[in-house]
Order: C-alpha cells, then sequence, then structure tokens
C-alpha cells in the first residue's frame, strides 16, 4: 500500500489544493510501479495550514503555477523514494517515453514495461534486453512507429548505448551495456516516433530472488 | 539487496504549526511504532486522492466523506495507523475508521469530523481500536512534537515492509516570505497507484 501526505505552512485554498494535489500526483506517484498491484487503501493527503502568512493561493492567484510546481517535484522525490524501497529492490529504473501522440499514450507505454515481469528480471539479471522494452511497447495498446521506434540506455556518464535505432537493433558493445546496468540507477529511453512530441517520465524497480521470498513470507 | 540508509535525512526544514508523533500500540507484533499522528495548530485546507481499486478500505472511504462533508476546509489532524488495513471490514470497519477521527478530535479539542484516516497492513481483519484509542490519546499532548526526530518517528509509524522512513522536506520563498514542504510517505509493496 502506498500512503503518503504533505502540509505546508503556505497559505492554499482548498479547491487549489486538492487540483495542486491531484497535477502533482498524476505526474509522480501515479507514475511508479513496483510490482504491477494497486492497493485497497492508497491514500496522498496534503494540508496548508497559512501559518507563514502570506496572501492566500487560489486557482487564479500569479504564484500558483510556481506553488504547484514546487509540489509537484517534492511529490515525485517521495515517489521515487517509494520505488528505490520497492520489495527485494537493486535496481532503480527511470523509463522516459518519447515522442509519443498523447501524454496518456507516453504514460501507458511506460506502464507497460514498467510491469512486465520479463523487463524487470532482466535489469534483475542485468541483460540489456531491448526485445522485452520493445514487446511491452508493442502490445501496450497504443500508437507507435516500428519503423521509428528507438530504444537507449542512458549512462549517468558517458554516452548513450542505443539498442535499437529506427527499428534496426545495433551492434551492442556488451561491455558497455554490462557496465551501464552494473550501476544501481538505470535510466531508459524510449521513442516512440509518431511525431506527436508527447513524453512521460516513469519510475520502476527490477525484480529479485527477494521480493518472492518476503511475499511468499508474508501472512495474513 | 542495498544499503538504503542514505536516503534517510539527518535532517530537515519542517513548516510551522505542525506536531508530530507515533508510539507502537502493540497492534503490530513486534511492538514497533504503529500509530502517527500529524496535528495543525490551525485548522488547514486539506486535499487527498485514493485508490480507485474497486474494493476501497474504510479509512478510503471515510476520508473521502469528510473531504466531501467539510469542502477540504478546517481539517486539523491525519492519523495512520499500521500493521492492519481495515480493508474488507464492512461496516464495523467504517465504524473503527470514524472512532479514529472521532478520537482524535477529542484529544485535540477540535471538531469531530476534523481529521483524515489511513490505515495499512494485512486486508480482512478488524482494527484493534482499543488498543489504537488508547494510542491516540497517549501520544496527543507532550508526545508530539516538532523537531527532526518527532518527524522521522512519524515516518516509522506507518512503515510495514519498509526497510527505511521515508521523508522529505524543503523550503522555498514566494514574494519574500519563506515557506516549508514536509512530506512523508510509506511503500514498498503492492505499489502500482492510480489514485483520483
Amino acid at each position: 500500500t502506498l500512503l503518503g501526505f504533505f502540509v505546508t505552512d503556505a497559505p492554499i485554498a482548498a479547491p487549489a489544493l486538492q487540483k495542486m494535489l491531484k497535477h502533482a500526483t498524476d505526474r509522480s506517484f501515479n507514475c511508479i510501479s513496483v510490482d504491477t498491484d494497486m492497493s485497497t487503501n492508497d491514500t496522498i493527503a496534503a494540508l496548508a495550514n497559512g501559518v507563514a502568512g502570506g496572501e492566500l493561493i487560489t486557482e487564479t492567484h500569479r504564484n500558483y503555477d510556481a506553488i504547484q510546481a514546487e509540489i509537484t517535484a517534492f511529490a515525485k522525490q517521495l515517489a521515487q523514494l517509494v520505488v528505490r524501497d520497492g520489495e527485494g529492490a537493486t535496481k532503480f529504473i527511470t523509463l522516459k517515453i518519447q515522442d509519443a501522440l498523447s501524454y496518456e499514450d507516453a504514460k501507458t507505454v511506460a506502464h507497460s514495461i514498467a510491469n512486465s515481469s520479463l523487463f524487470k528480471t532482466a535489469m534483475y539479471g542485468k541483460d540489456a534486453n531491448w526485445g522485452r522494452i520493445l514487446c511491452a511497447t508493442g502490445y501496450a495498446g497504443v500508437e507507435v512507429n516500428p519503423a521509428k521506434t528507438s530504444v537507449s540506455f542512458i549512462p549517468a556518464s558517458g554516452p548513450a548505448l542505443q539498442l535499437l535505432v529506427n527499428g534496426e537493433p545495433e551492434t551492442v558493445d556488451e561491455a558497455r551495456a554490462s557496465e551501464i546496468l552494473d550501476q544501481e540507477d538505470i535510466e531508459v529511453h524510449v521513442n516512440l516516433g509518431t511525431g506527436g512530441g508527447h513524453d512521460c517520465e516513469f519510475w520502476t524497480c527490477d525484480m529479485s530472488h527477494e521480493y518472492v521470498t518476503i511475499n511468499g513470507d508474508y501472512r495474513t | 539487496i542495498l544499503d538504503k540508509s542514505r536516503f534517510v535525512p539527518s535532517s530537515g526544514s519542517y513548516p510551522q504549526g505542525y506536531k508530530v508523533g507515533a508510539l507502537a500500540t502493540g497492534v503490530k507484533k513486534s511492538n514497533a511504532l504503529d500509530l502517527s499522528i500529524l496535528a495543525s495548530s490551525v485548522p488547514a485546507s486539506a486535499a487527498a486522492v485514493f485508490t480507485t481499486n474497486k474494493f476501497q478500505a474504510a479509512p478510503v472511504l471515510a476520508s473521502k466523506d469528510i473531504l466531501s462533508t467539510t469542502g477540504g476546509q478546517n481539517i486539523s489532524a491525519i492519523v495512520i495507523n499500521s500493521g492492519c488495513a481495515n480493508a474488507v471490514t464492512g461496516e464495523g470497519g467504517l465504524k473503527d475508521a470514524y472512532t479514529m477521527v472521532e478520537t482524535v478530535g477529542r484529544e485535540l479539542g477540535v471538531g469531530s469530523r476534523s481529521a483524515l484516516v489511513m490505515s495499512t497492513g494485512v486486508i480482512g481483519q478488524r482494527l484493534q481500536i482499543d488498543k489504537i484509542t488508547r494510542g491516540i490519546t497517549e501520544l496527543v499532548g507532550p508526545q508530539l512534537g516538532s523537531s527532526h526526530e518527532h518527524w522521522l518517528s512519524c515516518a516509522r509509524g506507518i512503515m510495514t515492509t519498509d526497510t527505511f522512513p521515508k521523508l522529505v522536506s524543503k523550503r522555498f520563498e514566494l514574494d519574500g516570505v519563506t515557506y516549508s514542504l514536509a512530506g512523508l510517505a510509506k511503500g514498498a509493496g503492492m505499489i502500482c497507484p492510480n489514485m483520483a
């Protein structure tokens, strides 16, 4: 179950706070997956008590966007901590889906990859298995251009490792791939090549033996 | 499995007007912290997003109802228990969720529908509500505080299979006024949220 809250001493009107929270959640907590399962209890709440003073922030206030951006960045930070603590996780994976026809399409593809057991076990096994990424992209049910789709791994430093460019597999430098996949943080870019220009960021983790042990042992 | 202790902050900048804390009520067999409360010194604006799972737990239903009837105004607290999700517990479970809200309201001296409630843990078991209400009474008062340790303790009180408490805070400035933002979360498994 995901639970959380954030609180501020800024003065924010309740309708504005609700709108900010929805915006922030859609780009943070609703963009994470550890194990595909949605709880009966997931809740994120926010309180704003106004003790620090200043003008009341409403939906039309000039500072609305600024405070929404602060809250969204903050929510992403919290959401990413949840992924880092995924049961049995050894990898923190950032998926960047690019050039989808819409944000929703990009998110659907990210969701599909993040929830693929085969992708997650490949990441655990440090295998640059772009075939599993492509497979999960293809069955996501959104418009993609197979002849324009590209997949790459982005290391913390140095050039990207291109695995698939415009639908054609690249010759993979296995030593470089191992070096990248040996890191705790892995970034995967999937460009759908639709010309739509919409992107999405999504965070997930690998699936390890430990995940099975933890959940095989958990008792009701 | 990696050492995650580097993600636990050793200090923070916390917003004014909030006190937090946690204690062990005995609901968790290990006697670990299992009840957390956040209280605002003045009534606050509130908002929340909830699971879209069709089987919504009692605290989800209660908090939605409270936000709906108050319009998200005059909310003074959040109370969270861990170890038991109070999910799929029928009318009795819903009553327990409101009992938590009412007890917090009474102990803080605010309205009976001035708190939001959350639960996490095992599905399908009733809360040990007597332990929880006793815990609320004990926790509200001198045990709540605003230090970094209080915030960290509050984050620990909502953990289940989590390996570290998730707490972040920051300061930002708007129009020359410095504001603070603090937040905490829990979750390690059954994580693929779609909240609305």
